[in-house]
């Protein structure tokens, strides 16, 4: 027996919405450390590793571990039915083919339910070790949102590259080059404001900066994103989920053949 | 002109 109750039922909704459009099917495998969610994109140049930690449930029970396979444009279609302020609960029998969530308001004047068919999905699970990454760039998350926009104005590729002086984004195309530089900024009166970069060394990498726009459909989760970088390994681009667990983006670099 | 890598290049299936 599954039963899950999240206060901030609008965290979850913003999770699918952040990564519905790179992953259309996934496993939600449930435990007792809570929720986890692993997918690849079709074609396999991205990844989404999302955890939502039992302790950030007011109330969690779950009898034994389960995976959960869902249409994600479903889940975000139910999701989207929760009034923002509602508290969602998840229920699935162990041997159950469906899954239900409740929605309550505030007030308890409103209770709705809806029970999702669950899929057979054969998802590939990748090991990702923990790294120690040469540079991780910690920015607003909305000034990380609008520079991949900007630059997707321009071209279709970006060199980011992490020196100590700050984090580079370069791009160039049919239009003309684009550069922005974005400087380490502890000094900001709003935290959310901050730029902190951690840099071991210096690295610059080159990626398709479509995957990075569609990560940054994650911004209304977080006030922060973190970039994490090291030499010849995917960029690890992370949005926390408030105290609960984390939302991470995983994508690997062009390299020249 | 850079080449697209895929994941599995630096992670492996588990």
């Amino acid at each position: 027996m599954l039963e899950a109750r999240l206060v901030q039922g609008s965290m979850l909704r913003k999770v699918v919405d952040a990564v519905k459009d790179l992953v259309s099917d996934a496993n939600i495998d449930v435990s007792s450390s809570g929720f986890s969610l692993q997918a690849m994109d079709t074609s396999h140049v991205s990844l989404i590793a999302m955890h939502l930690r039992a302790d950030a449930f007011e109330h969690f029970r779950c009898d034994r571990p389960m995976s959960m396979g869902m249409s994600l444009a479903n889940l975000a279609k139910v999701l989207k039915c929760a009034g923002s302020d509602d508290i969602v609960t998840l229920k699935a029998n162990d041997d159950g083919d469906t899954v239900t969530f409740m929605f309550e308001s505030p007030k308890e004047d409103r209770v709705s339910d809806f029970e999702l068919k669950l899929m057979d999905i054969d998802s590939e699970h990748l090991g990702i070790p923990d790294t120690d990454y040469c540079a991780t760039v910690t920015m607003p998350a909305g000034e990380y949102a609008r520079i991949c926009k900007d630059l997707s104005s321009i071209g279709d590729t970006v060199v980011i590259s992490a020196t100590k002086d700050g984090v580079k984004f370069t791009t160039s195309g049919d239009v003309g080059t684009a550069n922005v530089t974005v400087r380490q900024n502890t000094t900001a009166d709003k935290k959310e404001d901050q730029t902190i970069i951690d840099l071991k060394e210096p690295v610059a990498l080159t990626f398709a900066l479509r995957y990075l726009t569609s990560f940054a459909k994650a911004t209304p989760l977080a006030t922060h994103v973190t970039l994490s970088m090291t030499r010849e390994l995917p960029v690890m681009v992370e949005y926390a989920i408030q105290d609960m667990g984390h939302l991470r983006f995983y994508l690997a670099p062009k390299i020249e053949d | 002109t850079p080449m697209q890598n895929h994941l599995e290049e630096f992670y492996s299936l588990c």
